[in-house]
Formats: C-alpha cells, structure tokens, sequence
C-alpha cells in the first residue's frame, strides 16, 4: 500500500524542496523503497538536487541511495481544459508505475497549479513547511490588521480543504493527514517566534492540521545543494563537511522528529 | 518620464514583496510620486500589505503614505494564446494610466508567467533579491557537482536576458539595470555567505547585473506585515514597535543603501 506524501504550500520558499530532499533520503536510509516525484517541471528544485547527487556519486566513485524519480511533465497544449486532462492521465500513469513503492514523496511548485492541485487530492499526508513569517502565515489565514485576531482561512488552506473534499467524494477511505512544519526557526527573534507560535495553536484547531516542531534555520539544510547530498549522507571518512558543529547535531535530531511525527506506516521509521 | 522598478526572481520566497514594499515607502517617503502593480494576483502579497496598512490606519484614524495601485488582471480565456493578448492589453493600459507617476514600482510572482515576462520587458530596473543559498543561486547559474565551478547561465538569468534582448528589438534606448541584492543574510553562517558572495562576484562580470549589499535576515522586515508598516513608518511616539534596536537602525541603512545602489533617476534619494 503506497503511501502517498506530498509537500504543498502555495507561498514560495517556504522549504518544500528542501524537506522533500531530507524526507526522501531519510525514509531510504531507513531501508524503505522510495520514489519521489518532482511537479515543479520549471525549476525543478528536486530534481535538480538529486542530478547533483548523481554526478557527485560519478565523479567521486561512490555509491548512495537514490529515490526512484518518474517525470511528469506539464502540458504544452494551447487549451487549458485540454492541458488539465492531459497532466491528469501523466499524473495517474506516474502514480500507477510506482504501485510496489512504500513511499512516494511529491514536491509541488510554490503556485497554484492543475498538477499541484492533484497530487494534493491523492495525499495521504500533507506536509506544508512555513517560514516564522505573518507573510507565509497570510496564505493559511488572514489576521485582522487592527487586533491581531484569526479572521478566516485563506487560499492555502482552501487547497488543503478542497482536496480533503475531493478525496471523501471520489470514496477513498481515511482521511488525509494534514502537517504543518515550522522551518528556518530563528536561534534569535524570540517574540515573533511566540507569536507565530500562538497562531499556529489556534488555527491547528480550527482548521485541521497538526503542528511540527519543524526546522531551525541552518546552512546545513542547503550548502549541500549542489553536491546532491544532505547531512544524514554524512558522518563517512571522506565526508565533504565535517559533521562537528551542535548545528548539525540538532539538525539531524529535527529530521528524526519530523519523520517520527509524521506517523507513517510500516515499522518505525 | 516614469521609471520602472520590476522586483524579479522566478525563485520562490526570495524576498520580492518584501523588498517591493520597502522600496516603495522609501521612494514615497523622499516625496516622489509613487504607483505600485502586483503581478503575484493569486497570493497577492503586495496588495494584502497594503490592503492591511488602509485597514490599520482607518482603526487607528492616522495617515500614512500610500502608493497609486492599479490592478492588472490576469486573464481566464481558455485559451492560452488569448489570455497573453488580453493581459498584454491589461498590463499596457494600466502602465499608460500611471504615465504621471516618478516611479512604478512592480511586484512579480515566483513564477514564470506571461505578466511577469511583460514587466521585465518593461523594466528600467530589474531587483533581483536573493536568499544567501545554493539553492537560490540554482535559478541564475548552474555549478558543477564535482568542481564547484560556474557551468553555465540559467532558466531566470535567460528570461532577464529575453527581456533584455526584446527592449533592444522594440529599440527602446538604454539597457535595463539589473540589479541582485542578496537578501536574509545571516549574523552567522560565515563559510556560506563568503562562498555565495564570490559566486556572485565571479557571475556579475558575466551575466551582467550589479550586486548590492542587501539586506538581512530581520525580523523588522516581517513583523510588521499584518499592520501593513514598515520600519520606515516608525519612530513616532505611538509607533506599535519601539524602534530601539541595533537590528533596527541597521535595517534602516540596509534600505537607504539598496535605493542608493539603484542610482535612480531624479534628485537625490
Ligand atoms: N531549514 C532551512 N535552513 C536553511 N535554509 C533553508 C531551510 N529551508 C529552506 N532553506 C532555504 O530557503 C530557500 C527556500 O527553500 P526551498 O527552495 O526548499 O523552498 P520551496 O518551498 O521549495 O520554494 P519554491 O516555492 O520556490 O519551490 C532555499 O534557498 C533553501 O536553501
Ligand atoms: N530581509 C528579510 N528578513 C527577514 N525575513 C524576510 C526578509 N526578506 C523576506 N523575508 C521573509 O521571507 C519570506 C519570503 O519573502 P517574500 O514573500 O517577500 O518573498 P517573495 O519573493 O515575494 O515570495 P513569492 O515568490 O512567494 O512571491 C517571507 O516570509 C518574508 O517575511
Ligand atoms: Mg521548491
Ligand atoms: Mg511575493
């Protein structure tokens, strides 16, 4: 039973690519049969990484795990009805070839996309990262500007809902699993910290979703980019980055508790 | 003679909006006549900002300066071809409409849309904010895997140079100034930013932009979003935030530097 995790946030640099990496090679590195799917066929930020990745295994003569990575491309035809329908049969015939995976990770562009809206109507789990920012938390939810208060869910949000409706009405059973991860947390900035951390409670509530600690902002999470690797490829003799710092420490007990709070299936991720 | 300012990144979260808004109180505020258009009309970052500074100055019955902000729709004809003609009309209407204004200054999505391609064609200036991450810089040039070395221009370097080339076709005089502004800058992360920087210095000379300081990772430049105020709107004495930091005044040299790195046209700004 493939389970289907997607990470979706229409705001732009929230760290969708950058989770996706470090979920992907953590569910392989514990030995699960992976495949990860790229839906932002413009910058193509996974796929890019794990390019690196593959050219940094050739040039150094090394071996590392890889996600199975089925491409789907937009569509080129002029009509947007016609473009829609056939992004639909690539997006089922890509899902269908990875029947025997145990996990398919699906990063989406930071935009509203017919492809994006898919792949969150075929979510098992959501995982939707979130700069400590009121301008990332607007497209959750609007604040009234006079007292600060909750006003109403906002695009975002809608998306997640509109494809939680989807997925009763087309019969699948369960629900889907809705998260929302903190990322790039400052070590500073304590009382925006608070205060998003406030808001984020109550509209968990509201509008269901469960909250993760999520990630610390850390170079580590990105100057690894362009050797393709992460910090859990680490900790070799030959390793590029010394693994000493706390940073990296922390860094690496913050991807184990996102996986943990994911709750997925199988045996302990 | 109006100058456009396009704030431009294909890249997602760079910090467009943000450095759109503080660009446009700045120039507002050295009594230039100011109008701003945001292209982003799904998220709507720039508008929401302010929309949310009209609401917070109706509540709390102040005045503060505000920018002329027509709206360019996108266009929903299902054909893609009609949509661009449609929004080619939109855009050059709500262009000519602002033809009294000093500036224009242009919020873009983190997308490649046709709007967004139209205002880089239109641009004076082209802003280029950037995250302190390989990442980021992926969507200006490429970097080999295995020697570090710059490999080649990419997909948001080849749109600035589309816009360059079609203003040189429609013999528009003058080059547009592209500017890259690095932005979020870390307090620490010393190794990483020294690499980015002379990535940087090393693409400026051959792709063609200049590179200005930037800005840092503050939370002055967030915090103040559901207000819709900026730093620049402080310093009264019933300012919502005291202005008492180190962070703070520091910002307040980091915004007066960008506008001063743009050299742009008029009495000293
Ligand atoms: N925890 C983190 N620590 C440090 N840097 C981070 C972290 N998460 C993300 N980043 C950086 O923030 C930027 C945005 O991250 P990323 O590209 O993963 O976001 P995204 O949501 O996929 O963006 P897009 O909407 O463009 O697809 C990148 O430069 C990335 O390297
Ligand atoms: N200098 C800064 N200091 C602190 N936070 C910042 C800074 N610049 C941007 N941010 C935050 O980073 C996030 C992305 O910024 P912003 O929304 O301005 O980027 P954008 O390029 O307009 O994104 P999009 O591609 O989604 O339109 C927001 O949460 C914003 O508050
Ligand atoms: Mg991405
Ligand atoms: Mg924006």
């Amino acid at each position: 039973m493939t389970h289907v995790i997607v990470l979706g946030n229409e705001k732009g640099g929230s760290g969708k690519s950058t989770a996706a990496m470090h979920v992907v090679v953590a569910l392989l590195k514990s030995g699960r049969k992976v495949a990860a799917i790229d839906l932002d066929m413009r910058q193509r930020s996974l796929s890019r990484y794990v390019e690196n990745r593959r050219k940094y295994c050739e040039s150094k003569g090394i071996d590392l795990v890889f996600p199975l990575m089925p491409e789907v491309r937009p569509s080129s035809l002029d009509s947007r009805e016609a473009a829609r329908q056939e992004e639909t049969e690539n997006f089922a015939a890509a899902l269908q070839s990875l029947a025997g995976c145990d996990f398919v990770v699906i990063d989406c562009p930071g935009a509203d996309t017919h492809l994006s809206r898919l792949a969150h109507a075929h979510a098992d789990t959501i995982v939707t990262p979130l700069n400590d920012s009121f301008v990332d938390f607007d497209l959750l939810a609007r604040l009234d500007p006079a007292t600060g208060a909750v006003a109403g869910p906002s695009l975002y949000s809608e998306m997640v809902w509109a494809a939680r409706k989807r997925r009763a009405l087309a019969g699948v059973p369960g629900g889907i699993d809705w998260v929302v991860m903190r990322n790039r947390l400052s070590a500073t900035q304590a009382r925006n910290k608070r205060e998003m951390g406030k808001k984020l409670e109550d509209l968990s509530a509201r509008i269901g979703f469960r909250l993760a600690r999520g990630f610390g902002d850390r170079v580590i999470y990105r100057e690894l980019f362009p050797m393709g690797l992460t910090l859990l490829d680490l900790g070799g003799p030959d390793a590029p980055v010394r693994l000493s710092t706390m940073s990296h420490v922390t860094a690496r007990l913050e991807i184990r508790s996102l996986v943990a709070t994911l709750k997925l299936p199988g045996r302990e991720t």
